[in-house]
Order: structure tokens, then C-alpha cells, then sequence
């Protein structure tokens, strides 16, 4: 089944 | 800070519908208004907030402050306003608490309430523009409801956006589910519009769980509009008046 991600694969941090 | 909420609901239906999400948050306040960005414990979901300086009459901030409230305790205090009630938000240029004034606009009452800050480290996270894929506007009800139907089969859901449709399907032990909404323009009725924007087709999966509480915010606004683009995290915003939203964003479940 896929995988749950999180937000910073997605988002950086500034 | 002084800002003055015309219906202290707003503010009551925003933390109540973010609650369950985040626990503690800064709420970032400055002279364009009060900003919140929060991700949950799990770092899978992301709740950002922007009470536009607007929404509120009047509106001073002097000082960018940062006020560390835990929502719990927040909740608390905003339960007891009445719906109807003015609010007042003020604190001072270093506060250790932040002051809330209760007014009934039909009665002589005034309740006033301070709760205690707290110092919070918060990760701010820097959400890139996007062009998304495809934009999915629809009745914040209907959104709800399919999240709650397809729950009940299945922890995950596809949203699958093509020039046919949107469809939410997925699959369980017990079987499979799909809805399928097409774009759709009630003149009598507006609020039951469906828009698809799309530039090209999108598939992508998701947390029914993080869906589920997403739609707490149903009551603040009838639309919902979701944005999709492949691999990227979905957005779903609740849109409220003088351009001020509640936005959450769900990274996607990916590959196999």
C-alpha cells in the first residue's frame, strides 16, 4: 500500500 | 494588540474546528492581522489561519507579537462568550497573557478573561506558490459527507480530478466505495455549485482520518475548494469574509 508522506519532503523550513 | 470581533463565533468555530489538529500555537499578530500556522504532531497536516486585520474593527497591533496559546485552554475561555457576543483580543508589547473581553451587544454584560502565555518553538514551514493541477470548488456539506461515507470503508481515499469529474474512491475489507461529483451550476441555488478547474488530470491518496477532521471547519464557511497537483500536498480551504481563510494541507500517501 502506499506510504503516508510528511509536510517537509514538500514545504522548507525558510 | 486590540482587535475587536464583531461575533465572537468566529473566533470560537476557527480554534474549535483546529483543536483536535494542533494543541499549542503562536498566533502571530501584526499590523495585517493574526496569523497561525500549525503543524499536527505526526507532521503530516498543516493548519494555517489568517484572521485579516479587516475581520476585525478596529485593529491595532504596534508590535509584531508572537501569543503561545494552547487551544485546549483557549477553547475553554471562548466557551464562554455567547455566540452573539463582541470580542476583544488584547495584549500588551511583551505579554504574559493575553486579555479576552466578552461584550452582549443586547445586554450590560461584560465578562473578561486572561489566559496565560506560553513560549512555543514553533518549525514555520514555507509553503511554495502553486499552479495547481486541478481546483475543486463544492459545498462544504457535500465534502463532509463523502469524507464521513467513505470512513466508514476505508482509512484512505483517492481523488481522482479528470475533465469528467472528481471522484473519491476507495477501497476496504468490506468492499469498495466511490462518489463522483461533476461540475454542476445551480442558478436558484448557488451554494450547491460544483466547479472543476483543471489543467491536466490528477490522481492522488489520502488520510481519510485528516480529511474527516478538515471538514470540522464546514461550519465557517458553505465552499470548500480543494487544490490538487501530483505529488504535492493537498490543499483545502475554508474561505471566510474580508479575504481572511483557514487552510489545511495533507501531504499525500505515495507509491506502492
Amino acid at each position: 500500500p502506499p506510504k503516508q508522506a510528511t509536510l517537509g519532503k514538500f514545504f522548507g523550513t525558510p | 494588540l486590540e482587535a475587536r470581533l464583531e461575533q465572537a463565533n468566529l473566533l470560537k468555530k476557527v480554534v474549535d474546528a483546529i483543536k483536535d489538529l494542533v494543541q499549542d500555537c503562536n498566533f502571530d499578530c501584526n499590523d495585517s492581522g493574526i496569523a497561525l500556522q500549525a503543524m499536527d504532531n505526526s507532521h503530516v497536516a498543516l493548519v494555517s489561519m489568517m484572521l485579516k486585520a479587516e475581520s476585525f474593527s478596529p485593529f491595532r497591533c504596534d508590535r509584531n507579537i508572537a501569543l503561545g496559546i494552547n487551544l485546549s485552554s483557549l477553547m475553554k475561555v471562548l466557551r464562554c462568550a455567547q455566540n452573539e457576543d463582541i470580542l476583544t483580543l488584547k495584549a500588551d508589547d511583551a505579554p504574559d497573557v493575553v486579555n479576552l473581553v466578552f461584550e452582549s451587544s443586547e445586554s450590560d454584560r461584560l465578562s473578561e478573561y486572561d489566559i496565560k502565555l506560553m513560549d512555543i518553538d514553533q518549525e514555520h514551514l514555507g509553503i511554495p506558490e502553486t499552479e495547481y493541477s486541478a481546483t475543486i470548488s463544492m459545498p462544504a456539506a457535500e465534502f463532509q459527507r463523502i469524507c464521513r461515507d467513505l470512513i466508514a470503508l476505508s482509512e484512505s481515499v483517492a481523488i481522482e480530478a479528470t475533465k469528467e469529474g472528481v471522484k473519491f474512491s476507495c477501497s476496504g475489507d468490506i468492499g469498495n466505495g466511490a462518489v463522483t461529483l461533476r461540475s454542476h451550476t445551480n442558478v436558484e441555488k448557488p451554494e450547491l455549485n460544483v466547479d472543476i478547474a483543471l489543467s491536466e488530470p490528477v490522481a492522488l491518496t489520502f488520510s481519510l482520518k485528516y480529511l474527516v477532521n478538515f471538514c470540522k471547519a464546514s461550519g465557517l464557511s458553505g465552499t470548500v475548494k480543494l487544490c490538487l497537483s501530483s505529488e504535492v500536498p493537498l490543499l483545502v480551504e475554508y474561505t471566510l469574509a474580508s479575504n481572511s481563510y483557514l487552510r489545511f494541507y495533507l501531504a499525500p500517501k505515495i507509491g506502492d
